[in-house]
């Protein structure tokens, strides 16, 4: 049996919409230490991987560990039919081959249950070894989002070159160019205002800004966003999801031919 | 122009 109730349904909403724009479907894999998902996009070229601890659960039981796989099309749609401040519950047998999504009204007159079909999908794991990065950059998440929009106009590629002083993102194309500099923050009042670096050494990237725009679906679950990088490794941009877990999003870097 | 890396370039399957 799994079991997993969550009082703020928003949160799953928050989740999927980060996940849907790269995504088509994917395998949710329930433990007894929460739900993780690990997916590439269909080219290969980024990598979603999502943790939701069981200790952030208002609720969780997860008898035996079990990987659901979901159209995330269908559970956008499931998802839909939920009021943002109802209380979630997804639940399963063991073995199931659909899972119920259960919403509840706050003051429980209203009780609604979904069931959708599961799917067997062929997944492939990539190995993520802990890796010390070059570069670690803290910004606003709504800031990084601006960024990427704006500089999605002028080119398909967004060049991140990070220093001690601060991050640059710039990009070109056939209208012109662009470049625009953020500076670490020197008086931090709100840390989720600020930009902070931590640098080992300098770094400089190139990566596709179709790809860095998907990302920023997942500004409404976090302030912050940390982007970590390593000279010729992917980037990794992570969105702490409360206080429950994170979604990081890994891109791999283009490189010059 | 430069090209796109795919994953499996830097990550082993497990």
């Amino acid at each position: 049996m799994f079991e997993a109730r969550l009082v703020q349904s928003s949160i799953l909403k928050k989740v999927l919409e980060a996940i849907k724009d790269l995504l088509n479907e994917a395998t949710f894999d329930c433990s007894d230490s929460g739900i993780q998902l690990q997916a590439m996009d269909n080219s290969h070229v980024s990598l979603v991987s999502m943790n939701l601890r069981s200790d952030g659960f208002d609720k969780y039981r997860c008898d035996r560990n079990i990987s659901m796989g979901m159209n995330l099309g269908s559970m956008t749609k499931i998802l839909k039919c939920a009021a943002n401040e109802d209380v979630v519950t997804m639940k399963a047998q063991d073995n199931a081959d659909t899972v119920t999504f259960v919403f509840e009204s706050p003051n429980q007159e209203k009780v609604s249950d979904y069931e959708m079909k599961l799917m067997n999908l062929d997944q492939e794991h990539l190995g993520i070894p802990e890796t010390e990065y070059a570069c670690v950059v803290r910004l606003p998440a709504g800031e990084f989002a601006r960024i990427c929009r704006d500089l999605s106009q002028f080119g398909e590629s967004v060049v991140i070159s990070c220093t001690k002083e601060g991050v640059k993102f710039s990009s070109a194309g056939d209208i012109g160019s662009a470049n625009i500099k953020l500076a670490q923050t020197s008086n931090v009042d709100k840390e989720e205002l600020a930009v902070t670096v931590e640098m080992q050494e300098p770094v400089t990237l190139t990566f596709a800004s179709r790809y860095l725009n998907s990302f920023t679906k997942a500004t409404s679950l976090s302030n912050v966003v940390q982007l970590s990088m390593s000279p010729d490794v992917p980037l990794v941009v992570e969105y702490r999801i409360g206080e429950i877990g994170h979604i990081r999003y890994y891109l791999a870097p283009k490189i010059e031919d | 122009t430069p090209i796109q890396n795919d994953l499996h370039e830097f990550y082993a399957l497990v």
